[in-house]
């Protein structure tokens, strides 16, 4: 299975061990310090890097993860030029899709290139969205489907968690934010899945811990992917701390057709009927 | 003692609450959301706010500490235009300084505005500084007293934290930034001062980690300000865990005369130099 993730957040905000931790192996080298140029005047493009990886769910089918990130982003003074890159990229995937369509001929060797999912990282301001947040959700929502998921969660205390997260869904609902809401057809939906679909829709923004250190934990002794503090040792799958075995879950297994199709079916779709029409 | 503080962050870096910790007492409301206007497209411009506490140190001696701290910043996608309104603020307080000496009667109740020091608080990305660190310190470091600081640094392992204040010192050395980094008369200091300057320029750039929260640690059974998490308990005035208690120290006790004096006889009279003769 072939599937496409972009993980957008800010540099530092933990992007790179993200997509270690979805994939539980080192896809991404986070020690790599981005070195701003000696001559700071000159603007720092983002640029997009792409990483393939197979994965192996647990009834052995293998999905070829590929993922595309954004080192570079928020470093420089004026981020307006980012989203740009982002949404052209987006955008070409689209275009290609819409070349193959219509040549007679078809290309065997065609690969589509299509983002079915868009993971945007927030930082754990306390104070809800940033204009960044509310312009890039704006921008690219109709045309990848965006999760939104507040990094570092191990910064917020249970209470803080809770309140970043309504002040964010009241963003959200305040700036009519196109995100991906777990959609469902009313009519096909079994009531199993329309409640885990409704509960997901409560846990939006999803809290995200992650880390490239695989320790034993010195109290289970089990080897364990976590952040060891002096006050304290987290695991990253350890449900009552994030909700990032939650989003593992939804991205690689019990969601990942829903935004294969709503990303051909819907968005696809309405980016072909503009380019068509004109 | 008249002593003024300045604290320059982005918002959602722990600003508020670094002035609550400092202070000892709930200054600053840490719980207003900024409400992004609907319309997204006006520029939010960074707005200085002013507040004043009356601190009493372990001798009895009291200080009027005048805070200006910075909500607003980096919540906007351009942010070229927020050092301005920082650097006109502190030069203003220098021309007010320029006008009173010209004067030929003095203002009995003229008031001594100038910053004596600016706590410059950095996100603890783990790549070292961004743009925006360069520029603000490289524009305003000639103006003030700047005070690097790693906020939220209980988002950060041991290890992390070594390798940010590591890459932060690097830049800092990379483009000849002009921090305050404890300078000292060769002939005149005492040997235990000399040791005291060289070791702070040592922990450059200071960690920190405040809360609003005052509890009974379970433990202890006195009553700490921290923060409480599912894996653990954090007291910040625990030095093993930040350099917050140093900071403290350093600003309201050992070297509040020498920010003051650098202040009034290097900084402005640089400042005084330029204008009279430019
Ligand atoms: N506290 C905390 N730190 C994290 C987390 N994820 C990553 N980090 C740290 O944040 C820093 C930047 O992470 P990195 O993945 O390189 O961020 P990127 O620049 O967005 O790719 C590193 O020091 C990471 O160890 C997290 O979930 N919590
Ligand atoms: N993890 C962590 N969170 C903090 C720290 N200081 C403040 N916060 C939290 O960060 C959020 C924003 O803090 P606030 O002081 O309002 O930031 P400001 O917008 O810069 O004034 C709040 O939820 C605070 O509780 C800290 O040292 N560590």
């Amino acid at each position: 299975i072939n599937f496409t993730v972009m993980v957008v957040g800010e540099s530092g905000s933990g992007r790179s061990t993200f997509i270690n931790t979805l994939c539980g192996q080192q896809v991404v080298d986070t020690s790599t310090s981005i070195l701003l140029p000696t001559d700071t005047s000159t603007e720092i493009d983002l640029q997009l890097r792409e990483e393939t990886v197979e994965l192996e769910d647990d009834e052995g089918v293998k999905i070829q993860l590929n993922i595309i990130d954004t080192p570079g982003l928020g470093l420089s003074l004026d981020n307006t030029s980012s989203f740009e890159i982002i949404s052209d990229y987006i955008r070409h995937q689209y275009d290609e899709i819409l070349l193959e369509e219509s040549r007679v001929r078809r290309n065997p060797r065609f690969k589509d290139g299509r983002v079915h999912v868009c993971i945007y990282l927030i930082q754990p301001t306390g104070h809800g969205l940033k204009e960044m947040d509310v312009e890039f959700i704006r921008q690219l929502g109709t045309l990848v489907n965006i999760i939104p998921v507040i990094c570092k969660a191990d910064s917020l205390t249970r209470e803080e968690l809770r309140t970043n997260k309504k002040l964010i869904q009241e963003d959200i609902n305040r700036f009519n934010l196109p995100i991906y809401d777990f959609p469902f057809d009313e009519d096909e939906i079994s009531q199993e899945d329309y409640e885990t679909n409704m509960y997901l829709r409560s846990l939006i923004p999803l809290s995200m811990i992650g880390s490239n250190d695989v320790f034993e934990d010195s109290e289970t002794k089990t080897m364990i992917r976590g952040r060891k503090y002096n006050w304290g040792t987290i695991d990253v799958e350890d449900t009552n701390f994030s909700d990032f075995v939650i989003l593992r879950n939804t991205l690689l297994i019990s969601h990942l057709h829903d935004l294969k199709e709503y990303t051909h079916e819907i968005l696809y779709e309405n980016y072909r009927t503009e380019a068509l029409s004109g």
